[in-house]
């Protein structure tokens, strides 16, 4: 699993 | 989704709306900084390029759309319809310092090398700053039309909404995200002198100015 930034917030 | 991130993301609507707002019905732009818009649309256009490619939400993807295209609608008006309006003289932030350092934050801290992720992260620092020109003309002209603070008052909201946001969701969704929380309280803490004026002042009906 891909450690990414909270994309689903604005 | 939670409610502190709902009401967040309604007051940032709000603030754009009443931005809007003044504009239109002083049919000036009077008092908003040209560079701080500029910057907001960057951090939109750079931040929400997943359009493209990732599907969140309906809500997800009509507020990305409305934040890009108004945010491209704001400049329009502001170096177009109302440019006469606009004095670049008191609008004197030099973005440079904003921009260089925002590029090298993202170079050091992402989730991962790409091209997306890193201007996902330059668009989280660079939105933590971008109010700065606005704050600094503020500080400049030394008093705001009422309408304009309330804008500013809706933006600072919607930034400390997003605060009780990750500690909900740290508890219940086991979610941190650190780039996006440091760089949140960092934008967070810029608004707090203008906080104390807008609810000492502004709230009790006085006009903002602040002290020479």
């Amino acid at each position: 699993e891909e450690t990414t930034g909270a994309h689903d917030e604005l | 989704m939670n409610l502190f991130r709902l009401f967040g993301d309604l007051s940032h609507l709000a603030s754009i709306f009443i931005l809007l707002q003044k504009i239109q019905s002083t049919r000036s732009c009077r008092g908003i900084s040209f560079k701080t818009q500029a910057l907001y649309a960057t951090v939109f256009i750079t931040r929400y390029l997943d359009l493209f490619y990732e599907w969140v939400s309906l809500y997800n993807f009509t507020m990305k759309v409305f934040f890009i295209a108004s945010s491209c609608y704001i400049l329009y008006l502001m170096k177009y319809k109302y440019r006469p309006t606009h004095d670049p003289s008191i609008d004197t932030f030099r973005v440079e310092y904003l921009l260089g350092p925002c590029v090298v934050l993202a170079l050091l801290f992402h989730y991962k090398f790409s091209i997306p992720e890193l201007l996902w992260s330059f668009s989280i620092f660079l939105e933590a700053v971008a109010i700065l020109p606005q704050l600094f003309m503020l500080q400049r002209t030394g008093e705001a039309e009422t309408i304009t603070t309330h804008y500013l008052a809706a933006l600072g909201a919607y930034r400390a909404l997003y605060i009780p946001n990750w500690i909900y969701r740290y508890f219940t969704e086991d979610m941190v995200d650190p780039i996006a929380v440091t760089a949140g309280l960092v934008q967070t803490a810029l608004y707090l002198d203008f906080f104390y004026v807008y609810f000492t002042k502004v709230l009790q009906g006085q006009k903002f100015e602040l002290p020479a």
